[in-house]
């Protein structure tokens, strides 16, 4: 699981789409 | 192409276009092998790339198209290289990989500059390590007060620029600094610097494009704003 990859798209996506600024 | 072969490409300081054509078909080829390649290219693939980057950045004048191409290369590379546990765990261990990043935010070079600021703004949302978006907030004032900038200068000259990509960038490094802060007060004070320096006029100008990543940026600055005002 360590070996993932797509973290750094994951991050670009969910700054793209606002998805990362939601509050929890 | 072997990680290794890389490796030594790299180490023999190519210059003209064959350094251009080894990081590319270096970011192609971290882009498309398993994180195992990846790993072998390894922290002596990075440091080689980091220190590319810092001779290039720090070159004067001296073949600047060339210079900037490998630049945002690079950069690319970085991106590339991050896209796993392993990469990004060791960008982060790296001494000067934020800073170089940067460093790499240079308005007279728009489409690096996107690149360079949406890899900040994703490093600053990390949740682990903690505290990233204050360090990425110290580099920036640490390197701006090497400059004798305003801190804030260089995203405020990103959001005057007529790429459209390079605005939303900005705005999404400006959202993920502001919404990590945990003090309320630091918040306000960030968001009031950036409208001091002049925010306001190319948030306006911003306001009446019809596009769909800037209008989700500026509904995030909004809505933050107002929650915070409301706190206040």
């Amino acid at each position: 699981e360590d070996d993932e990859t797509g973290i750094m798209d994951g991050l670009l996506e969910a700054l793209q789409s606002g998805a990362a600024f939601r509050r929890k | 192409k072997s990680a290794q072969m890389y490796i030594q490409e790299l180490r023999s300081e190519n210059k003209d276009n064959q350094l251009l054509n080894c990081l590319e078909s270096l970011r192609v080829s971290l882009n498309n092998n398993p994180v195992s390649w990846v790993q072998n290219f390894g922290k002596e693939g990075l440091a080689l790339l980091l220190q590319i980057l810092k001779k290039l950045q720090e070159e004067k004048d001296e073949n600047i198209n060339f210079g900037g191409k490998c630049q945002h290369e690079i950069i690319r590379c970085l991106k590339a290289f991050m896209n796993n546990k392993f990469g990004l765990k060791s960008m982060l261990d790296s001494e000067e990989g934020i800073t170089l990043l940067v460093r790499a935010v240079n308005p007279m070079k728009p489409p690096m500059m996107t690149d360079a600021v949406r890899l900040l703004s994703a490093i600053s949302i990390l949740e682990e390590p903690e505290g990233l978006h204050e360090r990425v907030l110290e580099v920036i004032t640490e390197e701006a007060e090497k400059r004798n900038i305003e801190r804030f200068q260089p995203l405020i000259s990103g959001m005057q620029n007529s790429s459209i990509a390079l605005r939303a960038s900005c705005m999404q490094l400006i959202n993920a600094l502001i919404s990590r802060a945990e003090e309320l007060d630091f918040r306000i004070h960030i968001r009031s610097e950036l409208l001091r320096l002049g925010l306001r006029e190319p948030l306006k100008a911003v306001r009446m494009i019809e596009n769909e990543e800037l209008k989700v940026q500026l509904s995030v600055f909004d809505d933050q704003a107002e929650d915070d005002s409301e706190d206040l």
